[in-house]
């Protein structure tokens, strides 16, 4: 298992990020 | 028991290519549908532009590390192409619990997003293979007299002649679509993550400043305080 900081909010994704939303 | 740095390497990627064994290099009947249900079908851009992105990326592999190692590229290539196929469909399936959609119509056929998904997934196999590492500026397997350039991030962008911001994006969906990714991989995307937001997002050029001044404009900015007298 890794310790990867995870930033997004749980009603954040892709989507959003590629301006899709 | 402790392994040689070479033991682990053929171990990592006998890993990769044995979980991408049962992936396709199509995508899969799931995918399909996804992309069918877009109002505009990416099926074929997709598809065109992975042969495009192909010769590009092994020609310059080639040059990066040898003429004769071309075939390596190509190697690489065709196991990204499975991992890039494979976390997408992953990230669809979460996306479409989300927000309850199954038309993906924008995302999927954003040039952008799929460059940097494929971008992101060949940054993986080239890690796994360590020809990508932070920690000895990654190994190429060419010798003679050719000159040969490093592969090692951001080697990828300049590739694909993609932003790092976009890039960037991919990365935290990309770690949650795929729980097999091992530490040292997951540890190699996050330092990428971390050179993009230090250094590479604030490159003259970047999309990052378009949209800062977006947001700017449409007053989504705090404002700044005054300095006190």
């Amino acid at each position: 298992s890794h310790d990867y900081h995870y930033g997004l909010e749980d009603h954040e994704g892709i989507s959003e990020l590629f301006d899709c939303d | 028991p402790p392994q040689t740095p070479i033991r682990a390497a053929m171990t990592s990627i006998q890993l990769l290519r044995g979980d991408l064994t049962s992936s396709g290099d199509q995508p899969s009947a799931n995918l399909l549908t996804y992309f069918k249900h877009c109002t505009v079908d990416p099926t074929q851009d997709v598809q065109k532009r992975l042969e495009t992105l192909g010769q590009v990326f092994s020609q310059t592999f080639g040059q990066a590390v040898g003429p004769h190692c071309v075939v390596y590229g190509r190697q690489r290539f065709a196991l990204g192409v499975r991992l890039y196929y494979r976390v997408m469909e992953e990230m669809l399936k979460s996306e479409e619990k989300r927000l309850s959609v199954q038309n993906f119509n924008k995302l999927l056929n954003d040039s952008t997003f799929h460059t940097s998904l494929l971008a992101c997934a060949l940054e993986v196999v080239m890690a796994t293979y360590g020809e990508s590492s932070f920690k000895n500026g990654g190994y190429n397997h060419g010798g003679g007299d050719s000159a040969e350039t490093n592969v090692c991030f951001p080697w990828i962008l300049n590739v694909f002649n993609l932003a790092a911001f976009d890039f960037y994006k991919v990365i935290e969906s990309f770690i949650k679509a795929d729980p097999t990714l091992s530490k040292d991989v997951v540890k190699h995307l996050e330092t990428c993550e971390n050179l993009i937001m230090e250094r590479l997002a604030w490159r003259t050029g970047s999309p990052l400043f378009e949209l800062l001044t977006q947001e700017h404009e449409s007053g989504g900015a705090e404002q700044v305080e005054t300095p006190a007298n």
